[in-house]
C-alpha cells in the first residue's frame, strides 16, 4: 500500500512536487 | 505532457463539446428525473447502456431505496384584495390539501423571528414567508423548515418565497421536512414577485385571502440505483479516486444544470482518460448518485455499503454546483494534501483554472469527508446558478459547451493525476 498503516508520509514535498511536475 | 494532452483533447481536440452534446441528448430524451419516478429509472437504464457502449469497465448498478413523492395538480389564487393567479410549485414531501382546497387569510412574515413574535396571529392562516435571499445555505432553511414552523403556531399552509437570487416570476421547488409531533400542512414555493407583493399589501394593512389546492402524493420508498463505472487501476486497483455528480433531479425543467452537468463531466473524465489510452495506478471510479435531492439518499447508502473500505478511498470528488466557467477546486483535507492539490492545480495554468479554495462541498461526498477522506468540489461562476436552480428554467439552454469543456478538463486532470501518483493523499 502506498500509504503506510501508521499514516506516515515518507516522501518529501519536494519529491511530490517533482512528481506532479512530470505531468506537465 | 499528460495534463496538456488532456486539456488539448477536452478543450481543443476531438472531444470538445462532447459532454455538452451527450448531456443534450440525455436531457432532451429523458427529461426531469425525480426520485422514485419512471423518468429516473429510464435515465439510469440509459446511462448503464451508454457507459457500457463507451467501453468503460465494471459498469454496474447498486440498488438503493429512495423516497417516492409525486406532485399533483397545483393551483393558487389570490381572492382578496383582488383576483390574481399565484404561480406555485409544491415542495417535495408536502402533503396535499383537502380535495376542496384551503381558503384562508394570509399572514406575511419576513423571518422565523417575526413569525414567532406574531404567533398569536397565525392560527388558521396561510403563512407567507418573504425572507430575503442572503445565500443559499442560509436562506434554504425557510424552505426546509417553513411548514414545520408555521404549523407549530397553528397555520393551515405555508407559501415560501423561492430561494432564488433573481426571478422572472418563477417558483423554485426543493425538498422540505416535517417533524414528528407537528401537524403536516401543505407547503409550496411562490415567486419572489408574489411574495414581495403580498408583503407590500400586508404592510399597508390590506387583508389578503388566498385559495390553495395541491394534490401531492407520497408512496412507499422505491428501488433506485447508484450508477457506477470505472477505469481499473494498474498498480493499486483496490485504491479509489471517486468522481461524481447526481443523476436524479427535480421534476421541473430538465435537470441539465442540477446536476446533469456534474454527472456528465464526471463521465467525460473517464472517457477522456480512456481515449488517451491512459490507465492510472489507482482505480478511477465514477458514481452517478441517485436520490440526492431528497438529502443524499443514494450517497448515504453507498457510504454505509462501502465504508469498511474507507482507507482505500484516496479522494472523493463531486460537481454539484454548476458547470459554468470554472475557477478552481474547493478542497477539504490537511495542509500537506492541500499543498499537493495546489501543485496539481498549477498544471491547469494553460486554461487559467488554478485556484484551491477552502472546504469542498457536496451532499454526496460529505459522508466520506466527515470521516477523514480528502474531498474536492468544482468551483465555477455561480452568479446565475440560483436563477435557474430547481425551476422550469433548469434546461440545456443555460449550459455552455465551452465552459463544460473547461470543467471536464479540470475534473480529468485532477482526478487522473491523483489516481496516478505513487502515493495516496495524506490524511
Amino acid at each position: 500500500k502506498s500509504l503506510s498503516k501508521n499514516g506516515n508520509y515518507p516522501k518529501t514535498f519536494e519529491d511530490i512536487k517533482n512528481e506532479i511536475a512530470g505531468y506537465y | 505532457d499528460i495534463a496538456k494532452a488532456i486539456i488539448d483533447l477536452a478543450v481543443h481536440g476531438k472531444a470538445q463539446n462532447r459532454s455538452y452534446e451527450r448531456l443534450a441528448v440525455f436531457t432532451d430524451t429523458i427529461g426531469p428525473r425525480l426520485s422514485g419516478s419512471k423518468n429516473l429509472d429510464a435515465a439510469i437504464k440509459y446511462m448503464f447502456s451508454a457507459l457500457q457502449k463507451d467501453g468503460l469497465e465494471n459498469v454496474h448498478l447498486e440498488p438503493v431505496k429512495v423516497p417516492h413523492w409525486e406532485r399533483g395538480e397545483e393551483f393558487a389564487m389570490m381572492l382578496e384584495p383582488r383576483n390574481h393567479s399565484i404561480a406555485i410549485l409544491g415542495l417535495g414531501n408536502s402533503v396535499a390539501t383537502p380535495p376542496e382546497g384551503i381558503r384562508a387569510e394570509v399572514l406575511v412574515v419576513a423571518s422565523f423571528d417575526e413569525l414567532h413574535r406574531r404567533a398569536h396571529e397565525a392560527k388558521g392562516k396561510i403563512v407567507v414567508y418573504n425572507q430575503p435571499f442572503v445565500s443559499y445555505g442560509e436562506t434554504v432553511r425557510y424552505r426546509s423548515l417553513g411548514a414545520v414552523e408555521a404549523a407549530k403556531v397553528g397555520a393551515v399552509a405555508s407559501l415560501i418565497r423561492s430561494i432564488a437570487s433573481f426571478s422572472i416570476d418563477s417558483p423554485h421547488t426543493g425538498w422540505q421536512n416535517y417533524q414528528s409531533g407537528v401537524p403536516q400542512i401543505p407547503t409550496a414555493c411562490i415567486s419572489v414577485e408574489d411574495a414581495e407583493m403580498m408583503s407590500r399589501m400586508s404592510c399597508r394593512g390590506t387583508k389578503i385571502v388566498v385559495y390553495l389546492k395541491m394534490g401531492a402524493k407520497t408512496y412507499p420508498d422505491s428501488t433506485s440505483f447508484n450508477t457506477v463505472a470505472e477505469i481499473v487501476g494498474s498498480k493499486y486497483p483496490e485504491q479509489i479516486v471517486l468522481v461524481s455528480g447526481h443523476l436524479d433531479s427535480w421534476d421541473v425543467g430538465q435537470g441539465a444544470m442540477d446536476d446533469g452537468g456534474g454527472a456528465f463531466i464526471s463521465w467525460e473524465a473517464l472517457s477522456l482518460i480512456k481515449d488517451l489510452g491512459l490507465r492510472p495506478k489507482r482505480t478511477l471510479r465514477m458514481v452517478l448518485w441517485t436520490g440526492e435531492e431528497q438529502g443524499g439518499v443514494g450517497a448515504e447508502q453507498y457510504y454505509q455499503l462501502h465504508k469498511e473500505n474507507i482507507s482505500n478511498f484516496d479522494i472523493v470528488m463531486e460537481s454539484d454546483e454548476g458547470t459554468f466557467k470554472p475557477s478552481g477546486l474547493a478542497f477539504t483535507g490537511n495542509a500537506k494534501a492541500r499543498d499537493i492539490m495546489k501543485e496539481i492545480m498549477a498544471l491547469l495554468l494553460p486554461i487559467n483554472v488554478t485556484e484551491v479554495y477552502d472546504t469542498a462541498d457536496g451532499t454526496d461526498i460529505n459522508f466520506w469527508m466527515r470521516n477523514g477522506v480528502p474531498g474536492a468540489s468544482l468551483r465555477d461562476d455561480l452568479s446565475k446558478y440560483f436563477w435557474f436552480h430547481h425551476s422550469q428554467g433548469d434546461t440545456m439552454t443555460v449550459q455552455d459547451p465551452n465552459q463544460m469543456n473547461l470543467c471536464a478538463a479540470v475534473w480529468t486532470v485532477v482526478s487522473y493525476i491523483i489516481a496516478d501518483m505513487e502515493e495516496m493523499l495524506p490524511r
